[in-house]
């Protein structure tokens, strides 16, 4: 049975594209089948994969506008496969606006390729658009990467609020898996008042353990590959690891 | 005569709303009577400045759909002003799209507020969309901050794309003021690497100097102040008023 989860938070810069990048990677070392797509129009993901988002004749806009199928856009790797995205996906906003069923347009790319996966992992970008509401709605459960830090904090409500929508609307059985906590600092106050909070306040289940913050994952994907290759014995990579164990308990 | 400067970069997290908030005080520090602009529907200029969004009965959403206008909504403070945003403003995005000169409706409310200041500072969201090139139509020049990291870099191109497209065809005169590292920190290579990439990849002059990251600048929100109330002595701080000084004798 796959397990499509999105990776998602409005709030800019709190670790989203790294964190499905390098569960990806994890997952895969723990012996799973695992499908990327990168849903954001930076192309982020396509780009810390080694891919150049620039050079592509095709990517998931082509999928959304109808011209070809997921399959023939498919990257397939040596690790994770990939659904890579360019700034043409920027289009699909105005695009999708106007098409009857427009939150469907992913869940139904998807229905012919994800069940050769055992873990499918949706990169959002930093909205709450027509784009993260198709993975919303494609989804099973929902990912909350958030910084430990005011700012990171707001987005989580309003994160919340539009999931409800979703389930009230276009997807009926979505759930959230949960939050983690990413580029933490565990020697500020700032970092464990925000954690409590977090959990308080929206009652958001955190899953253990908390990402350190480690200029390591921020080199990586000037190399093409995740922590995980690029420094493997840091407190990031191990964490990072510990975080797919606990997550494939939770699948 | 009024200098309107937009701040944005499409990549998240990069210290948009934190460089509006903290900028804007320098300069008043500096005796310039200054209006903050919060044009992100995540309204974290709003909250960072001690107003809560979901309170307030009228913000620029209001003014975007013809309701009433920017001196309505305009909230006058100690120090800079600020027109205020909440969640609603997402709907403006799809009220906008089919209206006429949708890109000239924030340039067209600020025409009667904007000459009782000497600077307009307006935080963008992370996106490209409507409201973005709405900011840059009504701006004279473009603040970039950025940081110092590989995916962060790859928005620079993008972005400077979208203002040649915006001065082409809305705002012939937008130029760019140049781009500001923010959370830099000076003992990797990455940032050092990444600061010179920058320049010479896309050409931006970046202003002196590039801000520390310190977890002071992150604390402040929480107390609805910028760094230079909260940790007025920190090296941030010091740095933030040092690019207010270089960005006034740019102005
Ligand atoms: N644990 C960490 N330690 C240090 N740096 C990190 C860590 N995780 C992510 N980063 C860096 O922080 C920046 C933001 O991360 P990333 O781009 O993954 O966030 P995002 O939520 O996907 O951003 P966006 O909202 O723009 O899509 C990147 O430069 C990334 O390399
Ligand atoms: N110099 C700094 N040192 C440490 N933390 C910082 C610094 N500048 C900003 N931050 C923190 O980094 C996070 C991101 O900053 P901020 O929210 O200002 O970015 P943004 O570009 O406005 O994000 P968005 O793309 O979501 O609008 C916040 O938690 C902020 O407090
Ligand atoms: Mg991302
Ligand atoms: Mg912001």
């Amino acid at each position: 049975m796959t397990s499509v989860i999105a990776v998602a938070n409005q709030k800019g810069g709190v670790a989203k594209t790294t964190t499905v990048h390098t569960l990806a990677e994890a997952l895969t070392d723990l012996g799973k089948d695992v499908l990327m797509i990168d849903l954001d129009p930076q192309a982020c993901l396509t780009y810390a994969t080694d891919s150049d988002p620039d050079s592509l004749d095709q990517t998931i806009h082509d999928v959304f506008l109808g011209r070809t199928t997921a399959a023939d856009v498919l990257i397939t790797r040596d690790g994770p496969d990939l659904l890579p995205s360019s700034i043409d996906l920027a289009g699909s906003e105005i695009h999708l606006l106007t098409k009857t069923g427009r939150e469907f347009v992913l869940k139904r790319a998807l229905a012919d390729i994800k069940d050769a996966y055992d873990v499918v992992l949706i990169d959002c970008g930093p909205s709450l658009g027509i784009l993260t509401v198709n993975a919303l709605t494609a989804a099973d459960t929902v990912l909350i990467p958030f910084q430990a830090e005011t700012l990171s904090d707001r987005g989580v409500g309003q994160l919340l609020e539009t999931i409800d929508d979703v389930r009230n609307y276009t997807n009926e059985n979505l759930s959230v898996l949960g939050g983690v906590a990413t580029m933490f600092d565990a020697r500020t106050n700032l970092g464990k008042r925000v954690l409590v909070d977090v959990t308080e306040t929206h009652g958001l289940n955190v899953i253990e353990p908390p990402i350190p913050r480690s200029v390591r994952v921020a080199e990586a994907p000037g190399e093409g590959v995740s922590v995980l290759q690029h420094a493997r014995r840091s407190r990031s990579a191990e964490a990072y690891r510990e975080l797919a164990v606990n997550l494939e308990k939770m699948l």
